[in-house]
């Protein structure tokens, strides 16, 4: 079973 | 006041087309630069950023730095209302409540004026760090989209594979499992239907089709698609757009649970 991430998790906000 | 001319108002209306399934409002950030957006998808999975720039317009004039937010349903509906041939510009003064779209028809002989309402967004604006990737995949746009129709019927996700052999798409499901390889192409080949692989590790992620599939709505767009990937980091899904700025697509990767 694979869970999806999300792009927040990669990209920091600014 | 923002002026933006293109004569080719068919590659707005191919813009729009290529962010309308992600994204249902988004802030245009108009400088001296060009047009820029940057945007997620309600499920904050995908982020869209889209590069137009100044100097790829047939007129662009850009007094003071403007964030308008428009929805984007509405302004794919007002693109749909201009023909391919017809020049489209974008005009709005300072601290606008609304945006302007021109549309001329080759001959002058029809002028259509659409105004649409801005709207207020709250912006969030991701840093994206500058990445090494370990493998960027040049392939035709279609084949890269006829491969994500194909393996969608199979399964939700899709693993991509890159290697020095080439690039392997595959996904299973209930009724099967989809596998298509892709070899490099010899360099002679039509630049167009090349498929070049940059490898300096070989990657393997997997990444749910419904994205993919949205993704693939820019194939109009560029006759080549280009895919930026290392491992556990989003792939980068890029598309130039003429001589005029890029779309470019991130999108998380699915992992283990």
């Amino acid at each position: 079973k694979m869970a999806q991430r999300t792009i927040t998790s990669f990209f920091t906000r600014t | 006041m923002f002026e933006a001319r293109l004569v080719q108002s068919v590659i707005l209306k191919k813009v729009l087309e290529a962010i309308k399934d992600l994204l249902t409002e988004a802030t245009f950030e108009c400088s001296d630069c060009g047009i820029q957006l940057q945007a997620m998808d309600n499920a904050h999975v995908s982020l869209v950023s889209l590069n137009l720039r100044s100097d790829g317009f047939d007129k662009y004039r850009c007094d003071r730095n403007l964030s308008m937010g428009m929805s984007v349903p509405c302004m794919s509906k007002i693109l749909r209302c201009a023909s391919s041939e017809d020049t489209v510009t974008l005009r709005a003064w300072d601290n606008p409540d609304t945006i302007v779209f021109v549309f001329e028809s080759p001959n002058r002989d029809k002028i259509s004026e659409y105004e649409m309402k801005l709207i207020n967004l709250d912006q969030e604006h991701l840093g994206i760090p500058e990445t090494l990737y370990s493998c960027v995949v040049k392939m035709p746009s279609q084949e890269f989209a006829r491969i994500c129709r194909d393996l969608s019927q199979f399964g939700d996700a899709m693993t991509i594979a890159c290697s020095k052999e080439g690039i392997k798409f595959s996904a299973a499901g209930d009724y099967g499992t989809a596998n298509v390889k892709l070899a490099q192409t010899a360099e002679t080949e039509n630049q167009e239907e090349a498929v070049v692989v940059e490898m300096k590790e070989p990657v393997k992620l997997t990444f749910s089709c419904r994205y993919l599939n949205s993704f693939v709505k820019a194939t109009p767009l560029c006759a080549q698609v280009q895919l930026s990937m290392s491992a556990e980091v989003p792939l980068v899904c890029e598309y130039q757009i003429g001589e005029i700025g890029h779309i470019r697509y991130y999108l998380a990767p699915k992992i283990d649970d």
